[in-house]
């Protein structure tokens, strides 16, 4: 398919540069409103005396999460994807000119809402990470297992909802697991410290392993 | 854009078939999780005694939403999108060969959760409704003014938990009110029978007045 031909080219291209530049990079997929702006939000706050960050905050308009992400201090960078349903290599190798990459340790990425389509078009990131959140359904994992199978962490998020839904965070977990048994699978909530602290540490010892 | 316009073309032709049916179509969009199934379950728990109905229930794999509601006794056909991120007219076409469309008075099609793309691919339908849920948090609305500047009936569901998100399900109203003031905006929770009342009436209003 000669556009994600196109577009591996110019992620492999992006991935260089970030190389280059000694940059971690991260693409942060997901459903509509899983919780992967706050969970960048709280990683800006708990990771950024430790590491130099900096973002890349996709939309369909406007630039309301790089509003909010901005709010912490860190450099972010807004991105319109329009009518497009995924972040694309382009969008980014773009993104990336306003980036002083050289003084970057960790590069957030956030993607638009969207389990079928990011699973496909690279950006350049080191990672990928998935987010889906219990209110959509415990049978959300299961229903998209393509963006399960190519992703290196899986985020359940908001498990403090899980009872109000009629939803197992367990079982999205086992069906994780099950689709990718490689990767680390976390059940998170913002009301759960120590489950914010197991993402943390997840996320900065994959940071130093591969810096 | 040619994809567009050929889906347009088999639109056109799908609706002429359920037009010379006597069938009434409705496209349930919305974002991923949002409450499409469970909306439909109750629709035609509530409305199945009146009206002849018929599902088509689209899934990325699998037949998970399928099955939940033929078990409810209703014609359904399940659809699998796949790679594709969202319903076309090709796939309804090929399902409607499957349901005995003179003994049909409205036909529910359940999209797959996306709020970009199905707002551009005609599936031959009277209707259009689009479903988010406060859990999504309650910018979503004003972060998708496409799909609901060309939707026919908006519904925010789940307002149930809209403090749990930290969320207002009337800032949700009110952005699709001002994106789009000629549309029915309706706040819903399956826990909220009247809620769910409003909704029956709305839909069955509509239905009578294009038949
Ligand atoms: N109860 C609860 N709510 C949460 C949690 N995390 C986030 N939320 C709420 O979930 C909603 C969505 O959060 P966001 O961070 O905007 O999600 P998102 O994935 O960035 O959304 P989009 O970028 O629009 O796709 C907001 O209303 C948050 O307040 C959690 O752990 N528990
Ligand atoms: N608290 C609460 N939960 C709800 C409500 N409606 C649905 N749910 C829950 O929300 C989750 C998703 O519901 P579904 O009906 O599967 O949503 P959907 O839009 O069909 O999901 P997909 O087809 O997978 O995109 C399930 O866990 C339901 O139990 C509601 O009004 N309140
Ligand atoms: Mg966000
Ligand atoms: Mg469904
Ligand atoms: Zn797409
Ligand atoms: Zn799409």
């Amino acid at each position: 398919h000669d556009v994600l031909k196109a577009n591996d080219k110019l992620a492999a291209r992006n991935k260089k540069l970030l190389d280059k530049n000694g940059v971690l990079a991260i693409n942060f997929m997901g459903a509509i409103g899983s919780g992967k702006t706050t969970i960048i939000e709280k990683t800006v706050e708990n990771l950024g005396s430790k590491y130099r960050l900096a973002v890349i905050a996709g939309d369909v308009v406007a630039d309301m999460d790089a509003g909010r992400i901005a709010k912490l201090g860190v450099t972010t960078i807004p991105v319109n994807t329009g009518r497009e349903c995924h972040l694309d290599a382009k969008l980014v190798e773009k993104a990336l000119k306003s980036i002083d990459l050289k003084n970057v340790d960790i590069l957030l990425m956030e993607n638009v809402g969207n389990l079928i389509c990011p699973a496909d078009y690279k950006l350049g990131e080191h990672l990928r990470v998935v987010v889906v959140s219990v209110t959509e359904g415990d049978d959300i994992v299961l229903k998209h297992p393509m963006i399960f199978k190519h992703t290196d962490i899986a985020i359940i998020h908001k498990k403090d909802l899980a009872e109000a839904v009629f939803a197992s965070a367990e079982k999205m977990e086992d069906d994780a697991k099950h689709l990718n048994p490689d990767i680390p699978v976390l059940k998170t909530s913002i009301h759960d410290a120590e489950s914010m602290d197991k993402w943390f540490s997840t996320i900065s010892s994959m940071a130093d392993q591969l810096k």
